[in-house]
């Protein structure tokens, strides 16, 4: 795991935060399924550390704001269309995490030409509270996805990762499902 | 703020003109190469924007190497078809390096020092 230079973080004052996402982002028939997919990919950060997430009404005014938007969108970072760039986030405390519009987003069930959008909110949302890119390819933080593929569980590495940051969920377990590699464990190689 | 800083755009079809690079070394000029130094700048592995060329020079082999050692490939500093292959799978837009330094890679701790 990594952060970002200076080592960002949300303060300690801000440890209940509040998520939305951006009004008139899905069709009524999509609704519910993408609340939910956004609701588990934030209970299982807060499930591995001290911070909590609550969905907020007000896009303007909620720590986190997520959106999906297409080419140029005015933070200086256009998307690329399908493919490429998926999604990016900024560092504590920004609070945007933005997702490239163009893509096939699968919301559930399985795709092999989809992006599944859990596996890239998990990831982005590491961006929102701190961490920088893995090496560690099973790493949530790892950087890429292939198509058709599903990664939501965070891995020895995210929670290290997290829990340096801001300690962890005392009510919780480890909640690893990828345990560092024997390879790593031999040689030492990573980052940790 | 640690933000992504892209300028990077690429259709569909100049995606797959990537595996077209492949096995591309040092030295040699190539049409399409620039399309991997824009990448590679993309994503912090080459610092400056320069006004990149088709040649791959010294700083491509270095970006390269860096990229490759982040993601545990072969260091060879030339574009094999696994290092054109990962360049092509979808990804996050946030920078792996920052201000020249790699934000992947972290300097092995105290404990792997004392072992």
């Amino acid at each position: 795991y990594t952060f970002f230079p200076g080592n960002p973080r949300w303060p300690v004052w801000k440890r209940n935060l509040t998520y939305a996402i951006r009004p008139g982002t899905f069709s009524t028939s999509d609704d519910t399924a993408a609340r939910a997919v956004f609701a588990r990919a934030f209970a299982r950060w807060a499930a591995a550390t001290t911070l909590s997430f609550t969905e907020s009404t007000s896009y303007s005014t909620a720590d986190i704001r997520i959106a999906f938007f297409g080419g140029d969108h005015g933070d200086g970072e256009p998307f690329d269309g399908a493919l490429g760039t998926l999604a990016h986030a900024f560092s504590p405390p920004d609070g945007r995490l933005h997702l490239d519009a163009a893509e096939l987003w699968v919301v559930s069930g399985n795709s092999r030409l989809g992006i599944d959008l859990e596996s890239v909110a998990v990831h982005e949302i590491g961006h929102v509270l701190g961490l920088g890119h893995s090496s560690d390819e099973a790493a949530i933080m790892f950087p890429t996805i292939t198509t058709g593929t599903r990664r939501v569980e965070l891995a020895t590495d995210d929670i290290m990762g997290i829990q340096e940051l801001y300690g962890a969920n005392s009510n919780a377990g480890s909640t690893a499902s990828s345990p560092v590699t024997q390879e790593n464990e031999q040689n030492g190689a990573g980052n940790k | 703020h640690a933000h992504p800083s892209l300028n990077f755009n690429l259709s569909g079809s100049a995606w797959s003109s990537f595996y077209n690079l492949s096995g591309c070394h040092k030295g040699e000029h190539v049409p399409g190469l620039t399309a991997i130094k824009q990448y590679l700048h993309t994503f912090g592995y080459i610092p400056q924007n320069l006004n990149f060329t088709d040649d791959f020079d010294d700083s491509l082999e270095s970006a390269i190497k860096t990229y490759q050692q982040n993601f545990r490939l072969n260091a060879t500093g030339s574009l094999d078809s696994g290092t054109v292959r990962q360049m092509m799978s979808p990804r996050c837009g946030v920078p792996d390096v920052v201000n020249g330094t790699t934000t992947m890679m972290r300097s092995r701790g105290l404990s792997s020092v004392m072992r």
